[in-house]
């Protein structure tokens, strides 16, 4: 089973042409997955980025000057909650069936 | 399925149980069709809702088509209770369906979906080997619409992958099928989540449908009155001037076809949570997308082309 510990989600909100270049060139980069893709300026870009690219990734958008938010910080823990959820759900409806 | 729990998440056989249930608690007017397999085996359902009458025109409404989109899925159950609960109680819905049949198809993708419940719950395309590590195809890149054009990859590790050729996805070629025999699809809406929009054709080409100024007002008028419930606001317009070029896209072909009413959504979130949205905020994702569908089924029911 694939998890995502680390993983977290950025957004990218390209402030002009040139940054919205440099973000589009990311897509080649087969470890990043584009929840959202690239558009137009000024509209959200988010990307899921595994933790061993995290590093390389914030470097390289500092440098380019391109501003950022963490959006999810640890997907892990997202999926975790989510899958809690369904269990407890799944737990309670088995008394009425 | 009164007591089916609209506000979680269900697997792929609750979903299944839950369309049989409606089906036999509604014999008069849900059908379950099944119009091919999944590459893996599994049916692909379509609920049909029907009061009668042989090929009337009809709308089509599937969901899920990226696995991974859980609130879409979600939003399709939601749906099809919708239909059967307000048929015959709300006076506009019952009139569309006095006159036109629905087709919804819940889990469009099943293969997929699966996979994001047992191994990898961000996996967005069909499960079909590739010829390479990287299974599965985008299924929204492999219509037979400026297949292979800008907008979709043909690296088979990609997202966007668009597979080896138009409609080799049996998930695509069962619609195209089910499409061509029918003959009568006055409208065709296709739902995705997240970040909010409402978009019409096309997007492999930046020429305009010769129906753009209609298909524009009606989404302005859809969103508008799904924005009534909670105030959510869309973005709206072509697919390639709203979002991106996409080529091998679904309602693009589907337009082609002659379906004039295309539409594809992104339902909720604005990103805060993305594909992992909690569940408290399924039912409210689909009653404010039910309000845009129903405005756009309407106007397919009074604009008769």
């Amino acid at each position: 089973k694939e998890t995502f510990e680390g993983h977290q989600v950025l957004r990218i909100v390209p402030k002009d042409e040139v940054q919205l270049a440099l973000i589009k060139d990311l897509e080649d980069m087969s470890e990043l997955d584009f929840w959202t893709d690239v558009t137009d300026v000024a509209y959200p870009v988010d990307i899921r980025v595994p933790f061993d690219s995290l590093m390389v990734l914030k470097a390289h958008l500092m440098s380019q000057d391109i501003d950022y938010t963490i959006m999810i910080d640890d997907l892990q823990v997202m999926l975790d909650e989510e899958q809690q959820e369904m269990e407890s759900a799944a737990r309670l409806g088995q008394p009425r069936s | 399925t009164d007591t089916f729990d609209f506000s979680r998440y269900h697997n792929l056989n609750e979903i299944s149980s839950f369309q049989d249930m409606l089906v036999a608690e509604n014999p008069s007017l849900v059908s379950k069709l099944v119009i091919g397999q999944s590459y893996q085996g599994r049916p692909l359902n379509v609920l049909k809702f029907s009061t009668g009458g042989t090929n009337r025109p009809a709308i089509w409404i599937d969901t899920g088509i990226h696995s991974r989109e859980w609130v879409t899925q979600a939003s399709g159950t939601w749906f099809a209770k919708k239909i059967v609960t307000d048929f015959g109680k709300d006076p506009a819905l019952t009139t569309i369906l006095n006159k036109m049949d629905i087709f919804l198809e819940i889990v469009t993708n099943p293969d997929g979906f699966y996979y994001t419940h047992s191994n990898n719950r961000m996996w967005r395309k069909t499960r079909k080997p590739s010829g390479s590590g990287c299974y599965g195809v985008d299924p929204n890149r492999n219509w037979d619409a400026g297949f292979g054009g800008p907008g979709a990859s043909s690296n088979p590790c990609s997202e966007t992958y668009r597979g080896p050729r138009a409609h080799s996805e049996s998930e695509v070629k069962s619609i195209v099928d089910f499409v061509r025999s029918h003959g009568n699809i006055k409208a065709f809406i296709s739902i995705h989540a997240y970040s909010q929009m409402l978009m019409y054709p096309y997007g492999y080409t930046r020429t305009a449908v010769k129906d753009q100024a209609e298909l524009h007002a009606l989404a302005q008028r859809a969103i508008s009155d799904l924005s009534t419930l909670y105030g959510t606001r869309y973005r709206y317009g072509s697919i390639i001037n709203t979002i991106y070029q996409a080529s091998g896209g679904t309602i693009d072909w589907t337009y082609n076809q002659g379906i004039k009413y295309s539409y594809t959504f992104e339902l909720r979130d604005t990103g805060r949570y993305g594909f992992i949205l909690p569940s408290n905020q399924i039912i409210p994702t689909a009653k404010e997308t039910w309000l845009a569908l129903m405005t756009i089924m309407n106007h397919t029911l009074n604009n008769p082309y």
